[in-house]
Parts: C-alpha cells; structure tokens; sequence
C-alpha cells in the first residue's frame, strides 16, 4: 500500500478544499508557523483512518473536527477527508464488494470493489479510494471507492496493514514521550500488532 | 501466536540495537522480557546506555535522550513491519543539532519503502526532506497549503498540482 | 483572603491580557472565573485567540500556541509578584522562530528584578542571554559547566571564576 | 532575595565539584548537547529549596539523586547541593536564630542566623547559605549559613517568596504543556499563591 493522495474539506482549519499529493515514499516535510494548520493535517489523515476517539483529534466531541468559522467566515455544515491509496504489487480482477474471490497470494485490499470513482480517476486496478464525512446533524458517511460503506469496512482495511489502531504509524504531537513510558504490557501489544 | 510473537520480539530487537548504535552513535540499546520464564504473557521492559554511560532504564534518560531511544524503536518495528506511511509530528523538538541531523538521515535511508510524512521547525529536518509542503494561515483561521522551496518565501499556487514539485 | 485573591486575580488578568498581545504580536487572552457569583471558591479557566482567530478554550489552540499562551500567563504572574529567580527548561522547543524570538525579547524585558536560567537548543534564545553556561560531557556520564562565546568553541575553564563572564 | 551562586557535588551527573555564580537579574542560557546534563543543574535547585518528591526530580528513590557512577567511575556515597542567596534590601543586627528581633519592614529573612560561614566568605550581612546533603546510608543534612537546621526550615524560608511548592518558578522539561490543562482549581490555587 502506498499513500497517493488526500483531499480535504471543512476538516478543522481547511475550511477549503485542500488536495495533497505523495509519491508513496521518501521523506515529505510540513512546514510552516506555529498554528497555521500542519497538526491538523495529520489528524485529517488519522481520521480518514478511522479514529474514534475526538480526545485523540484534540476536540472535546467529534463534532468539533468540523470547521468552526473565524471572525470573518461562518462555520460549515460538514467535514470531509478522502484518502487515496495505490496498492503497486497486486493485477486485481473485476470484482464486487460481496463475492470476494482472493487471487493466491493477495490480501483483503485486492479486493477493492470497482464503483464510482471520484473526479481524479485514480487507477481502477490498484487504487482504493476511502472517504469519511461528519455533518453537524451528528450524521457520518463513509465511502469506499465510491460505494457506501460502514465505518467497520474501512477500519478492516487498515488491520494488519501497519496502519492498525495499536500501530506507531502516526506519531501525535508531544506522543513520542509516551513510547518509553508505556507499561511493559502495553508495549507487548505494540510488538504482537507488528508481528 | 506465542511463536510468532517471539520471532518478531526477537527481529525487532536485533533492529533496535542497531538502529540504537545508528542514532546515538554507539552505546547500547535493547528491549528485554520482564518474565522470560514465561514468554506468552511477558511484558517488556528497555534499558539502554548512550556511548560511555551506565545501562540503566531508559526513564532515567534526559528529554533528548528518551526521544531519539523512541525513534529507534519506531524505526525497529518498521524495519520490520513497514507501514505504508509514517507521520511524525514535531518529534525532532528536544533534540539538539547533532542529533536532528542523524534522525533525518536515518529517515531518509528508511524511507525506501515507506512515506515519510514529518512535520517540523527544525532547519536539519527539512534538509532531508525530497518534498516539502507549506502550510499557511493567509486568511486568520483558514490553513492553506503552498510549494515552498527552501530559502524562499513560499509561493502560494493554485492548489492542488504544486504539491508533488 | 478572598479580597486578595479577587485583588491578584484582576491585576493577574490585566497583565495577561498584555502579555498575551506582546507574545502573539495580537489577539485576545484571559482568565474568567467559572462561577461569577462565587469568587470565593470559583475556579478559573482561560480562553484564548490568536489574532485574527475565534476565542474558544486555550486547550484548542496549536502546540506552540499553548506553550505561548502558557509563557504569557507565567509572565503575567511573575509581574505581579517576582520570584527571585525562574527557571525555563527547554520552553521554546515547539515555538518556530518568529515565537521563539518575541519570547526571548520579552524574557529580556522581564528580567529586571528576576534571573531568568533559560535551558535551550535554540539560538534566538541564546542571543538573548546576557550570559551563557555551557554544560558538557567530555568524560561520559560526567557533568562539566565551561563558559561559552557565541560562535566560538566551549573554552573549558578552571572552575569557577569563568562564570560570571 | 537574589540567587547570587550554587555548588553541586554528586548529584546525578555533576560527580565533581560544580560552582555556578549568578548575577541576580538578567537572562542567563544553559546550552549543550542532548543527556549532557543541564535539566539535572533544575534539579539541582529544586532539590536545594526542599524538594521532596523523587518522582518530580525524574527518579524511582530520593537516593537516586546521589551520582551512580559511569563505566570508568565508581558511585559516590553523598550528594550535595548548596545555594547561596542575597537580600539586597535589609540592613540586619547581629542575631541568634532563637531570640528574633525583626526590623521594621523586614521579612524573616532579615534574621539569618550568623554562624559558621562557608569557604567564599558570603557578605554576612545579607546572604543566606542553604547546604542539603543525602548519603547513601538514607540519612539526610541541611544547613542554614552552617548550621544545622531542619528540611522544614528551608521550606519556611521560601514560603510566600514566589519560590514555594504552588509558584511557577522552576518549570521543567516538558511541564509547560501542563499548566493550561491544570483543573480550574488548580489554577486558582497558583493566583491564590500568588496573592
Ligand atoms: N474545528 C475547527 N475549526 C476551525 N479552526 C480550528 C478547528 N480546530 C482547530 N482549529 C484551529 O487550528 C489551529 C491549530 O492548528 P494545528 O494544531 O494544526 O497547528 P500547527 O500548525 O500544528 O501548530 P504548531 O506548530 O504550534 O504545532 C488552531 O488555531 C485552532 O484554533
Ligand atoms: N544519579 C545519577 N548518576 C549519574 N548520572 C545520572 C544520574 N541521574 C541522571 N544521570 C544522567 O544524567 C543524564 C541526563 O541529564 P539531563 O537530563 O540533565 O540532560 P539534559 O542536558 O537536560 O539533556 P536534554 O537536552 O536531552 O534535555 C542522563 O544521561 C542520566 O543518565
Ligand atoms: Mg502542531
Ligand atoms: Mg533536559
């Protein structure tokens, strides 16, 4: 699996639609003033990835990862964050969300369900494109490649994949302290999720 | 289970001394079962010693110390199970010149495999980033993302094709 | 009692407020009692904006803009009632550099009645310093304080005639 | 009160006499390279005005304080801390600590027993010389100007000094994150140690 693109919209301070782009792999840096938005960002991305906990997003409900307004702009209705990834190792057949044939040797992420696909025409073959919306109403949707999906489907593809909930793979800011300081137990959990 | 969990204790192990040695620049770093007579329920414990220093539990290491022992943790478990991408948000922050410079060329030599995504204000960080991404707050409370190019202002482009420069 | 307390938390208030537009080059920052009808045991909570953004809660505000914001309320007490001295270990590790700088001016300007011992990586703040410790390790696991010339190698004195300098 | 000098011998890193002199205002920056040992020289100082919680002094046991010792060093029996500071305002008579006679106007500082004073012959007229030693056998020393005095004694002469328990005047590593998300009545108790 490899990080292709992210776009986001009214997601905290991206009260904008904000595309960003990757190659997949090399060292990428974020810069820029203190509150300009680059933590944000990375939660955009936990979130795309699933996360439930809002303490974990900084906010105190879910609801405050929508964008709240400024002096200037009113708040919006809803957030929104889509998360391409491209699978390079995989040639996947034409499938269906609900028959899954698994070619020898592929995991669940070469079953990637063709459908809709959003405006960038990402590669049918390789990619899965995964989408999450909160609305102010409280209501959630979640897409992946375009079809509704429940909030569990997208969550399943991250299992095992590194990206896990138990996984290091988003370092939080201020969270690095808290690697050595785990309990022994804790930091089992961290090695079984790896192995 | 318990055998799968042993082996990867074990690898991850070998990889955290090494990339102990890589980071401090010697010394000795490693991860130990608090009960080895019984590895299916052990926790984990870590001691470590910069070059020169006694092997102690690494909680009595300085802020910069427990950081860069964290780091090679993490690059321990991704050497061994890399994830597809990595975000580091403001981990270099503690560190001081010397050992900002070492991570980031430790970054960029695992990152083969792996997107490295490192937010930072650290000049030795952005050095070894191929890409870099601006983010700004133009409009008060409205982030935005630019090209940057280091030593120049950032040029604010119509979104979004500048990012992959 | 509860006149002293209702007496330093106005004073206190008034010099976060400035404070907090002296750090943040504007904006807005203050503490408000929770339960208004009874200051004689209500607690205090902040609410903060940066320029230009809305006032919400300091604990939504960025890393650097809460250790900022913290600095301020630090200032705002040491301005009503000074300690003899105040130590600051590694406060200006998430501040970027236009921070870091308006902090270490506003230390200097404190620094009237107060020793400030500011413990750093950053250079803004050293440059701020009318004096400089440096502690090195030369004998591993060993602790030595050398004076130190800006852009100059630790010059390892004799103790400890040197720190004065 | 000024702090006009402190000496540090075996605690934590600093094995070998240490002498630190102040010029009682002004910015003063502690430099150097990562584990070299500028957060101990705060704990140091924290120790010295009575610091009683190892945990807040970043280890397991009090005795930890006490230098454990390198690869090429044995480890010393004996940390010692001693900190001298200055009054700049009062002009004190000759007093013993028992019968005191303050001054108009003057705090309890002003009575400062005279005594046996240490090697660097502080101005006996205005300074105050707290020494605090731990051996490894437990036992504990504290002096006032040479004295032997209690650890509550040292503790009472900070007290309301901006120097006590509740002030903010030693932040540690680390620690400035935690005084926004202090409880409401945490923070009041700040003002009101203020007040
Ligand atoms: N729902 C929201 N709507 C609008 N703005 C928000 C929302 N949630 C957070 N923000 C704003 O986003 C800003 C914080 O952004 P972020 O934490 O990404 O900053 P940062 O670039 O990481 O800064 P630092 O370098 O200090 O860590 C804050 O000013 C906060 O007010
Ligand atoms: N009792 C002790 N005896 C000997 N060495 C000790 C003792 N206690 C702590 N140390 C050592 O002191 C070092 C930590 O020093 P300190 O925390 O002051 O570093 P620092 O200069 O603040 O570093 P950083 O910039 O990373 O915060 C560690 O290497 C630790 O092993
Ligand atoms: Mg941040
Ligand atoms: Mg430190």
């Amino acid at each position: 699996l490899k990080l292709k693109k992210i776009e986001i919209q009214g997601f905290k301070s991206f009260a904008d639609r904000t595309e960003m782009r990757f190659h997949g792999s090399g060292v990428a840096a974020v810069v820029g003033p203190n509150g300009c938005g680059k933590s944000n960002l990375s939660d955009a991305i936990s979130w795309a990835l699933g996360e439930q906990s809002a303490k974990s997003l900084r906010g105190a409900r879910m609801e405050d990862v929508i964008f709240a307004g400024t002096r200037d702009r009113k708040p919006l209705g809803m957030a929104s964050v889509t998360m391409t990834l491209t699978d390079p190792r995989i040639e996947p057949s034409p499938l269906s969300m609900e028959v899954i044939e698994l070619p020898p040797g592929a995991d669940i992420i070469a079953a990637a369900p063709t459908g809709n696909i959003p405006s960038d025409k990402p590669d049918r073959k390789r990619d899965i494109v995964i989408t999450r919306r909160l609305f102010r109403s409280g209501e959630s949707e979640y897409l992946i490649d375009g079809k509704a999906a429940r909030l569990r489907d997208i969550q399943d593809i991250f299992m095992g994949s590194g990206l896990g909930p138990e996984s290091y793979a988003i370092i939080e800011q201020g969270r690095i302290g808290q690697i050595l300081s785990s309990r022994p137990h804790d930091r089992r959990a961290v090695i079984e999720e790896a192995a | 289970s318990r055998k799968r969990f042993q082996e990867a204790f074990e690898h991850i192990n070998i990889n955290f001394r090494e990339m102990f040695k890589t980071l401090f620049g010697g010394g000795t770093g490693e991860m130990r079962l608090t009960d080895e007579s019984n590895v299916g329920e052990s926790g984990i414990e870590m001691v470590a010693s910069p070059p020169g220093k006694r092997l102690q539990n690494v909680l009595l290491l300085s802020g910069g110390e427990k950081s860069l022992t964290a780091m090679a943790l993490l690059m321990a478990i991704f050497k061994y199970q890399p994830s597809p991408f990595c975000i580091l948000d403001e981990v270099d922050a503690p560190l001081d010149e010397a050992n900002t410079a070492r991570l980031a060329k430790l970054l960029k030599e695992m990152a083969g495999d792996t997107q490295f995504i490192v937010i930072t204000h650290a000049k030795r960080t952005m050095e070894a980033a191929g890409t870099m991404y601006g983010v700004t707050m133009e409009e008060p409370g409205v982030s935005k993302l630019v090209s940057v190019k280091f030593n120049a202002a950032p040029i604010p482009v119509s979104e979004p094709k500048a990012m992959a420069a």
